[in-house]
């Protein structure tokens, strides 16, 4: 574990906490993509499968349980808490995502680094994190407006991906055999698709402006 | 052969 890692992980746990508190303490949904979080949850499950097979540590387990059971909390309270579902802005949320799990699924099934099942699903995991932002994205640019919390939250999911390109750099400075192409790739080019919201969101903290993204 | 690479992260 290094020090990259560990910050990347806890602007991700961040990212997460904060859009609980807004749901939770706002009990409003508005401006959160429904698509983009089924997508998380998905990943979390494709990706933790050896949850119970697997132990690496305390922490590799408890994080991983704690995502699984946020993403998972906030799908639900979007979708059935009687009070938050009604502020979910369904029109506004149109992204096609089904076409990003058929895309991602397929070339987990080319790219992997084995042709086993858990090999094949965490590629496919992987793939789907990279663009599973763009229907909240999406939703950003059609709302124009984007309240601080929501902005915070895709910033700091932004920036945890961008943690572990720093992460994977160092461990493959310091470990002599260490390659993770597949998460390497994706990691770059899931940070890259953030390129455009962080230069609006530097622009609008530099103003002190309100975080205003063009229609 | 090259043992899998353990994947240890989240």
């Amino acid at each position: 574990m290094n020090i990259f890692r560990l910050a990347g992980d806890m602007t991700h746990l961040l990212s997460i906490i904060v859009l609980l508190l807004k749901i939770y303490a706002t009990k409003s949904c508005s401006g959160i993509s429904l698509k983009t979080q089924e997508l998380y949850a998905l990943v979390f499950l494709a990706r933790y499968l050896d949850l119970f097979t697997d132990f690496i540590s305390v922490y590799n387990t408890i994080m991983k349980v704690v995502f699984i059971a946020s993403s998972l909390a906030i799908v639900w309270c979007m979708r059935l808490h009687p009070l938050v579902k009604r502020s979910y802005d369904k029109e506004l949320d149109t992204f096609r995502h089904y076409f990003l799990i058929g895309g991602t699924f397929v070339l987990a099934l080319v790219l992997n680094e084995k042709f086993t099942l858990q090999e094949i699903l965490w590629a496919f995991s992987i793939y789907l994190e990279a663009v599973a932002i763009l229907p909240q994205l999406v939703l950003l640019q059609r709302s124009g407006n984007v309240d601080n919390l929501t902005g915070q939250y895709v910033f700091f999911l932004g920036a945890y991906r961008a943690f572990y390109i720093l992460n994977w750099i160092y461990r493959y400075l310091t470990e002599p055999r260490f390659t993770r192409w597949i998460a390497c790739v994706s990691g770059i080019v899931q940070t890259g698709i953030y390129a455009d919201f962080f230069y609006y969101y530097f622009i609008s903290w530099k103003n002190n402006s309100k975080l205003k993204l063009p229609a | 052969a090259q043992k899998e690479q353990e994947k240890d992260e989240l």
